[in-house]
C-alpha cells in the first residue's frame, strides 16, 4: 500500500491510499484503502492514510478516529495519531501518516517499521523504514 | 497563508533482514516523490491535487504494493483499489476491484470530481474509467516476476500474505533461514509465517 498527505499554504488537507491488498487474496476482497474513514481520511483539521492489516483498520475506523480525537478530544496530532495506533488497533498491525491543518506532520506505527518520508515547510525532511 | 507539510508512505511491517539495497531503493523512491509533493507545495500547489500526483508516482513504481507491483490475487491478477479526500468540504473519491486502470487514484479522483458517487467499484468503475477516457492497459502491466514468485510461495503456505512482499532470494531460504530466524525473532509471525520472509513493506 502506498500513500500521500499534504496540507498546502492555503491551509487545506488532503490525502491519497493505493494499493493491489493482499497477496493471495480472494477475487473481491475490498481492503480498507479505497473505505473513506478507515484507510483514508481528511477535513479542515487533518488529513491521514493508513497502511497495514486492513481487517484491523476497517474495524477501528483508524483514519477518522484520529480526525475525530482532535475534533472532539482535542487532542494534537502526533497525541490523537499515538492513541489512534496504540489504543484503537486491538491485536492489528497498522501504521498511518498524518498531517494537520496549521502545518504539522505525524506518523506511528505499531509494526516493526513503516516505509515513510515526511517533510514541512520550515526544512525538515526525513525518509526512514525503522524506528 | 498557513505552513505546507507532507508525508508518504510505502507500507508498514518490513522484514528485519531486509537486503541494504532493497532498503535503499525504497527509501530513495520515498525521497524522490517527496522531493516532487514538496517542490509542488512550495509554488502554492493544492494539497488535493499534490496527492493525487504523488501516489500516482508511487503506483507507476514496482517497488511498493500498488499500481505495477501489486500483490496479486488467488488467481494470479491484479485487483486494486484507491482512495482520495479533499479536506476542503470534505469531498471523497473511491475505486476498488480496478484491473485495467493504470493509475486507480486518479480513476478514484474522477469519481469525486465527475460523478455524483464517492465509491464506485468492478465493472462500474472500469466502465467509468472508459468513460473519463483514462489510460487503461492490459492486467499483465501491473504482475511482476517478484509477485508471481510470492503468489506461489503463498500458496504453498495456504496464507495470505499481509501487503508484503518476499525478496526471491528470502524464498530460496525460507525454510533453514526462517526457521533460524524464527528463532532468532522469537517466533514473531505475520500472518502464519515467520517475519523474516517478508521484505518491503
Amino acid at each position: 500500500t502506498v500513500g500521500c498527505v499534504a496540507v498546502d499554504i492555503g491551509g487545506g488537507c488532503a490525502a491519497a491510499t493505493s494499493t493491489g491488498g493482499l497477496m493471495n487474496k480472494k477475487c473481491g476482497r475490498i481492503g480498507d484503502s479505497p473505505l473513506i474513514g478507515a484507510g483514508t481520511y481528511a477535513c479542515k483539521v487533518c488529513a491521514v492514510s493508513c497502511t497495514g492489516e486492513g481487517e484491523a483498520i476497517i474495524r477501528s475506523t483508524l483514519a477518522r478516529d484520529v480526525a475525530a480525537l482532535m475534533e472532539y478530544g482535542g487532542l494534537g496530532l502526533q497525541a490523537a495519531v499515538d492513541f489512534a495506533i496504540l489504543e484503537r488497533l486491538d491485536e492489528g498491525k497498522a501504521g498511518l501518516i498524518a498531517v494537520s491543518g496549521n502545518g504539522e506532520v505525524a506518523y506511528g506505527f505499531n509494526a516493526n517499521g513503516m516505509f515513510r518520508g515526511c517533510a514541512t515547510e520550515d526544512g525538515f525532511m526525513e525518509v526512514a523504514i525503522w524506528r | 497563508m498557513g505552513a505546507w507539510a507532507i508525508a508518504v508512505h510505502g507500507g508498514a511491517g518490513v522484514d528485519p533482514m531486509l537486503p541494504e539495497e532493497r532498503q535503499a531503493a525504497a527509501k530513495r523512491l520515498l525521497a524522490r516523490c517527496l522531493e516532487l509533493g514538496a517542490a509542488a507545495l512550495r509554488s502554492g500547489a493544492l494539497a488535493v491535487d499534490v496527492v493525487e500526483m504523488v501516489v500516482r508516482e508511487l503506483e507507476s513504481d514496482p517497488i511498493f504494493n500498488s499500481g505495477r507491483g501489486s500483490a496479486l490475487t488467488a488467481r494470479g491478477t491484479a485487483e486494486m483499489e484507491a482512495s482520495i479526500m479533499d479536506g476542503r468540504g470534505r469531498r471523497c473519491g473511491a475505486v476498488s476491484g480496478v484491473t485495467t486502470v493504470k493509475n486507480p487514484v486518479s480513476l478514484a479522483r474522477r469519481v469525486m470530481d465527475h460523478s455524483p458517487h464517492s465509491y464506485l467499484a468492478f465493472h462500474g468503475a472500469e466502465e467509468f474509467a472508459r468513460e473519463q477516457g483514462l489510460e487503461v492497459v492490459n492486467n499483465d502491466y501491473f504482475i511482476t516476476e517478484e509477485n508471481l514468485g510470492m503468489l506461489k510461495l503463498a500458496k504453498e503456505a495456504n496464507a495470505i500474505l499481509f501487503d508484503y512482499r518476499v525478496p526471491l532470494s528470502a524464498k530460496d531460504s525460507c525454510g533453514a533461514l526462517a526457521g533460524a530466524a524464527m528463532s532468532a525473532e522469537g517466533g514473531l509471525q505475520m500472518n502464519g509465517l515467520p517475519i523474516s520472509i517478508y521484505a518491503p513493506e
